[in-house]
């Protein structure tokens, strides 16, 4: 099985 | 004062219809450099971000930097009463609370003009890292949204593996399984009908088939579509916007339990 993985972790906030 | 005329207005209806799924509002950053939008959808899975540079208008003025908050179901119903060879102008005051559209057509003798009121959004800025990707293909955008059609309906996600052969979809799933294959173009005539790889390293990554289908939204707005991905990093899929800019989307891949 698969989890869908998310973003936040990629981009930071400014 | 805020103003930018695009002769080819098509291209905001294209925009609109190539972002109007996967997110419901967004701010339009407006400044010197041109027009940028950066958004993640709700579930935070994908991101847009959005590039027009002010060179590529054919007037722009923009006299303080702003940020126009928008419902973009809105915008898109707006941009649907222009027509595909309408000018469309977007302009605004500075510190505005509405936006206004205006169509023009090509002979000059319809105008209309739409007034929006604007949003205030409270959205975090983002910065996308750069970075050297494993592998980057390019390929025909059409061939790429019919293949994540194609294969949507074997599954929920899509493997896309590449490799100095070439790459490849795969999806499987209750009524069997699927694999699309792409070789590198070895003699290509049109550049836009050319698959090419630049390779690093091989990968193989799982994709959420709801959202690639999502990005294939802005097929209409270029010939070819590029793919980028690196391990620990998002896919990119990037449209490029005639001579003004570009739309990337970047998906977190689907992570093995």
């Amino acid at each position: 099985t698969t989890t869908q993985g998310r973003l936040d972790s990629f981009f930071k906030v400014l | 004062m805020f103003e930018a005329r695009l002769a080819k207005g098509a291209i905001f209806k294209k925009i609109l219809e190539a972002v109007k799924d996967l997110l419901t509002e967004a701010s339009w950053d407006c400044g010197d450099m041109g027009i940028t939008l950066q958004a993640m959808d709700n579930a935070h899975v994908s991101l847009v971000s959005l590039n027009l540079r002010s060179d590529g208008f054919d007037k722009y003025r923009c006299d303080r930097n702003l940020t126009m908050g928008m419902n973009l179901g809105s915008m898109s119903k707006i941009l649907k009463c222009a027509g595909n060879d309408d000018i469309v102008t977007i302009r605004a005051q500075d510190n505005p609370d509405t936006v206004t559209f205006v169509f023009e057509s090509e002979n000059g003798e319809k105008q209309s003009d739409y007034e929006m009121k604007l949003m205030s959004l409270d959205l975090e800025h983002l910065q996308i890292p750069e970075t050297e990707y494993a592998c980057v293909v390019k390929m025909p955008a059409g061939e790429f949204a019919r293949i994540c059609r194609d294969l949507s309906q074997f599954g929920d996600s899509i493997v896309i593996s590449c490799s100095k052969q070439g790459v490849k979809f795969s999806a499987s799933g209750d009524i069997g399984s699927a694999n699309v294959k792409l070789a590198q173009s070895s003699n290509v005539d049109k550049e836009e009908e050319a698959v090419t790889i630049e390779m690093q390293e091989p990968v193989s990554f799982t994709y959420a088939c709801r959202y690639l289908n999502f990005f294939t939204k802005a097929t209409p707005l270029s010939a070819q579509v590029k793919l980028s991905m690196s391990p620990e990093y998002p896919l990119m899929v990037e449209y490029a916007i005639d001579d003004i800019g570009q739309i990337r989307y970047f998906l977190a891949p689907k992570i093995e339990d």
